[in-house]
């Protein structure tokens, strides 16, 4: 429901002006999405996988995470993906903690870490802001998730 | 820099009182075709001299808009339900890092673009090749940046333009011998991956979490091989029955979920 107050908002002409947004006069309404970009879209990467081996291979921190509940590019869609990069296991699959619950399991691979968030859905940080914070930091830190 | 004063934001309506700058403008990725991109800059909390960046891009194609990750997940403020204030975001990112918000491609939220047929010919190439003049033109502004550990995150379709950017990024700094874009890596969430494995791993989902009947699921299995880029009819079929006969009235995006 919060896209439609998005919506609101960002069509308010002071909230425009504070943003030094629509400077131009955009002949449409701001939106969260546009229909038009998404009817036309031309080309589109059938795999991601190839990108994936190129940025490993230059010694990027890479980290895909997963909210478990969603049912739209689901937990199963990024493992069946995943799987198919042939990755080496660094650190065995564990349930990771965040504040003394199960945050969500976790995988460290050569290259990658995969992390699912329990309870999240499609837009992790919103479903589970404070699972989808742990998951930050770590990362940032370039920690494993906690086990405890 | 001076644009980079006027780009300040003094206060957003309905805000709540904050310690930490915010900044949003518009950056020219192309000035043929007149394609601006909007982004929104809102700086660590505490210790921005010193954090690195992050730049967060939303799925679609056509909606990494500031609706979602700026107001609904990673930003500081989240917005009530008239669009008349602004409140406080506890777990904001921008505890840990500076957070760059960019509306990308040209056509959504605020960025435009002054050639329309841009509308109907983005893609995922023009997508990451905006984002890459962007972020140049960008660190040139803010210079305090350049150099900065940087970081990339996103979700959704994401899982597209933060790699292809990543990418882009890789390949740039190969003229350089000391990068000033320090991308250090990415983080991407239920993001688009592979088309055939990510087509099988969600009718899996489906079934396995009961949301769909045998029946269905040995339907979707038989007609659906998942590996063009268009469903053939049967395959649309079984899913369009799947959708609209079994799933119910529920949030897709987060099955356990009241609708909205």
């Amino acid at each position: 429901c919060t896209e439609s107050y998005a919506e609101r908002y960002y069509n308010r002409r002071d909230v425009q002006g504070a943003m030094h947004a629509n400077t131009t006069a955009i002949p449409y309404k701001w939106t969260a999405c546009s229909d038009m970009l998404l009817k036309h879209w031309g080309d589109t990467q059938f795999s991601m996988l190839p990108t994936y081996k190129e940025l490993m291979a230059a010694g990027l921190r890479i980290w895909v995470f997963s909210g478990d509940t969603d049912s739209v590019v689901p937990v199963t869609a990024t493992r069946f993906s995943l799987n198919h990069l042939h990755l080496t296991i660094k650190i065995p699959w564990y349930p990771w903690y965040s504040g003394r619950e199960v945050g969500g399991w976790t995988e460290v691979y050569e290259g990658l870490t995969f992390a699912t968030v329990r309870g999240a859905g499609h837009e992790v940080p919103l479903f589970q802001p404070k699972r989808g914070f742990r998951l930050f930091k770590s990362f940032l830190g370039g920690n494993a998730l906690p086990k405890s | 820099t001076e644009q980079q004063a006027r780009d300040r934001i003094t206060a957003l309506p309905g805000q709540p009182t904050v310690a930490f700058a915010q900044f949003s403008g518009y950056v020219t990725v192309n000035e043929q075709h007149g394609r601006a991109l909007f982004y929104w800059l809102t700086e660590a909390a505490t210790d921005a001299g010193r954090k690195p960046l992050l730049l967060w891009l939303n799925g679609g194609p056509g909606c990494s808009s500031i609706a979602y990750g700026a107001s609904e997940e990673i930003g500081p403020f989240r917005i009530n339900k008239t669009g008349s204030s602004l409140f406080l975001n506890k777990y904001s990112w921008n505890r840990e890092a500076n957070i760059l918000f960019l509306e990308s491609p040209a056509g959504v939220g605020f960025s435009y673009t002054n050639t329309s047929s841009d509308l109907r010919t983005s893609g995922d190439e023009r997508t990451a090749e905006d984002a890459l003049v962007f972020l140049v033109r960008w660190m040139q502004r803010f210079p305090q940046y350049r150099y900065r550990d940087f970081y990339i995150s996103g979700e959704s379709y994401a899982g597209h333009y933060v790699p292809q950017l990543a990418e882009k990024i890789l390949n740039y700094n190969k003229g350089f011998s000391k990068p000033f874009i320090n991308l250090k890596g990415f983080l991407v969430g239920n993001a688009v991956t592979d088309n055939h494995y990510d087509m099988v791993g969600t009718v899996t989902y489906w079934w396995t979490h009961s949301m769909i009947s045998d029946r269905t699921y040995r339907s979707i299995l038989s007609h659906c091989n998942f590996t063009a880029t268009k469903n053939s009819p049967p395959c649309q079929r079984a899913i369009d029955y799947a959708m609209n006969h079994e799933f119910g009235d529920i949030d897709q995006y987060s099955i356990y979920t009241p609708a909205c």
